[in-house]
């Protein structure tokens, strides 16, 4: 799990994190939980948000998952609340 | 398309919306014909009626708004986020709200309010995202010149509240699906050495990383020439490529439309008049020449002289013999044309020119 985040840099690590939050529900379901627990919970909720663009499905954050994290889009979750 | 969680749905057709305030980006009449237009998408395909009022609470109301805004769902400045809007209901329930630390356009230019109008009273009237990349309700911001709803937009909304009154039930184009043995393309080229084919707003490529065949909006690479393509041809000398639509072309080199264009067909290559628009064509490296197929003739441009080579046009059944009167698409590969006309595809050698195979249009799809 730890290769989750460690392959990326800083900020993206951030971006990551609050775009998850943001459009997947990331945190919302797993308040205060420990930190393995959370790697799960973004790992899981990478593999959501690639599926849904249709990118390949690794649960890491590659450049292509990145690529589209950084495009403009509508404010509102692409998963229900 | 998906109807968002717990079905919500406005329970009255003849909506009201008020628009409370507006962003210095565009004229306020520009603002309101853009907020009518993109109601219409939605009015067009559906019982529902839009109602413009101009003082208390409207169904939807529609705002510009900065940061946190006192809904819970504050935005951060320019980009990422472009604006939201809430599922029909009571008080908030169907409101928009526009990021107003965006640049809210009309145009090309990055942001088009029709196109965001559009896809936010989707979420108004009670869908979500669609992971269909050509609909209007993908939630990733595509513009591709003009706004429209896709098939399985207007699936959606009518999955919710029954079809339009109009008489002719109207079709939104579809997505192309790359395994259909219908398939038929727009134009074809070589980029770099991959082979990129146009549909409609979509391109298909090919490329030895992904077994998957890639298919998105042209508008991802080219906005300007986002969809109705032609004819298109790698001019590989000057990693160049050449999109025709109309008598009008654009040349792109990777990401990006080179300068000075469109030009039109007349002048850069001396067609006559009386070519309205060029169905297909392809550079053939050997010679320095590019063929270009006009109905069910063709003509020879030398690209070094830059003019068209005497005693044109020509038959296409003279001088390529056995691929029928008319091309769609073609692309040279290996020292070989790959005609496309319909779902055929022929395989022909300029140098004996003669056919080698008759494939299926999509067999470079690994269906």
């Amino acid at each position: 799990f730890p290769a989750a985040t460690s392959e990326i840099q800083g900020q993206d690590v951030e971006m990551v994190k609050k775009y998850l939050e943001n459009y997947y529900n990331l945190n919302s379901d797993e308040k205060k939980t420990k930190k393995t627990r959370e790697n799960i919970a973004m790992v899981e909720k990478l593999k959501q948000m690639q599926k849904f663009f249709g990118l390949k499905v690794t649960g890491k954050p590659n450049a292509e998952t990145l690529n589209v994290m950084k495009q403009a889009r509508c404010g509102v979750p692409d998963v229900a609340e | 398309f998906v109807l968002t969680e717990g079905n919500p749905r406005w329970e009255h057709t003849n909506l009201t919306y008020r628009i409370e305030n507006y962003t210095p980006d565009l004229p306020r009449a520009v603002v309101d014909h853009t907020i009518e237009k993109a109601f219409q998408l939605w009015s067009n395909v559906s019982p529902l009626t839009f109602t413009k009022v101009f003082k208390g609470q409207a169904d939807i109301m529609i705002s510009f708004v900065w940061r946190d805004h006192g809904d819970n769902s504050p935005f951060y400045g320019p980009g990422g986020n472009l604006a939201h809007a809430f599922q029909p209901g009571p008080g908030i329930g169907g409101d928009v709200h526009f990021d107003e630390e965006e640049r809210w356009t009309n145009d090309f230019t990055d942001y088009n309010l029709y196109h965001v109008a559009a896809h936010e009273l989707g979420h108004s009237l009670g869908l979500s995202h669609s992971s269909y990349i050509g609909s209007l309700m993908y939630p990733t911001y595509i513009f591709s010149g003009d706004v429209q709803l896709f098939q399985d937009d207007i699936d959606g909304i009518q999955a919710i509240y029954g079809p339009s009154k109009n008489p002719i039930q109207p079709i939104g184009p579809q997505t192309p699906r790359v395994c259909d043995s219908k398939l038929t393309f727009d134009a074809i080229t070589t980029l770099r050495g991959e082979v990129m084919f146009f549909k409609d707003r979509f391109y298909m490529r090919v490329n030895s990383f992904y077994p998957e065949t890639e298919l998105d909006l042209i508008a991802v690479f080219w906005p300007v020439v986002a969809n109705g393509l032609e004819a298109a041809y790698e001019f590989a000398e000057r990693d160049e490529v050449r999109l025709f639509k109309g008598h009008k072309y654009w040349a792109v080199r990777g990401y990006d439309v080179l300068p000075g264009y469109p030009r039109d067909i007349y002048r850069s290559f001396g067609f006559p008049r009386s070519v309205k628009n060029i169905d297909a064509a392809v550079f053939e490296e050997d010679t320095g020449k590019t063929y270009f197929f006009v109905g069910n003739k063709y003509w020879r441009y030398d690209e070094y002289k830059r003019s068209m080579d005497a005693g044109y046009p020509k038959l296409i059944a003279d001088g390529f013999p056995g691929i029928g009167n008319k091309v769609d698409a073609v692309f040279q590969k290996d020292g070989f044309f790959h005609f496309f006309h319909k779902t055929r595809q022929y395989k022909f050698d300029p140098k004996t020119k003669r056919i080698l195979t008759l494939q299926k249009a999509n067999s470079w799809f690994n269906c």
